[in-house]
């Protein structure tokens, strides 16, 4: 996986669990004003792939940016990216604010 | 703590 983009991480999460088990915080007009990831559920697809972490922030996912969305806006992004039965994965663009 | 503006809103997917 990589970005050109700096400090950020393309990571592909396949869709290999019934849950993506990941959880968010955040979104537009909020302190933070992108998705942060809270929680990495043990078995979940988002864990499976080893590459996101609590704390990264997504910047976009299957290059939809998730900039000016809204909490349950971004949300539902990632919902319907899940969901979808047209791909078997999702690639989620994600930044480190800690580097 | 100071207040957050997000009122904790989390989802889990």
């Amino acid at each position: 996986c990589g970005s050109p983009v700096p400090n950020a991480t393309l990571v592909r999460v396949v869709k290999n669990s019934n849950t993506l088990g990941m959880a968010i915080e955040g979104g537009a007009n909020t302190r933070q004003p992108l998705p942060r990831i809270v929680t990495i559920q043990k078995g979940g697809s988002a864990d499976n792939c080893a590459q996101l972490k609590e704390g990264q922030v997504i910047l976009e996912v299957d290059g939809v940016s998730l900039r000016g969305r809204e909490h349950k806006d971004a949300a539902q992004i990632i919902t319907e990216a899940f969901k979808t039965k047209e791909k078997d994965h999702i690639d989620v663009l994600v930044v480190d604010p800690g580097l | 703590s100071p207040p957050k503006d997000y009122e904790d809103e989390v989802t889990f997917f």
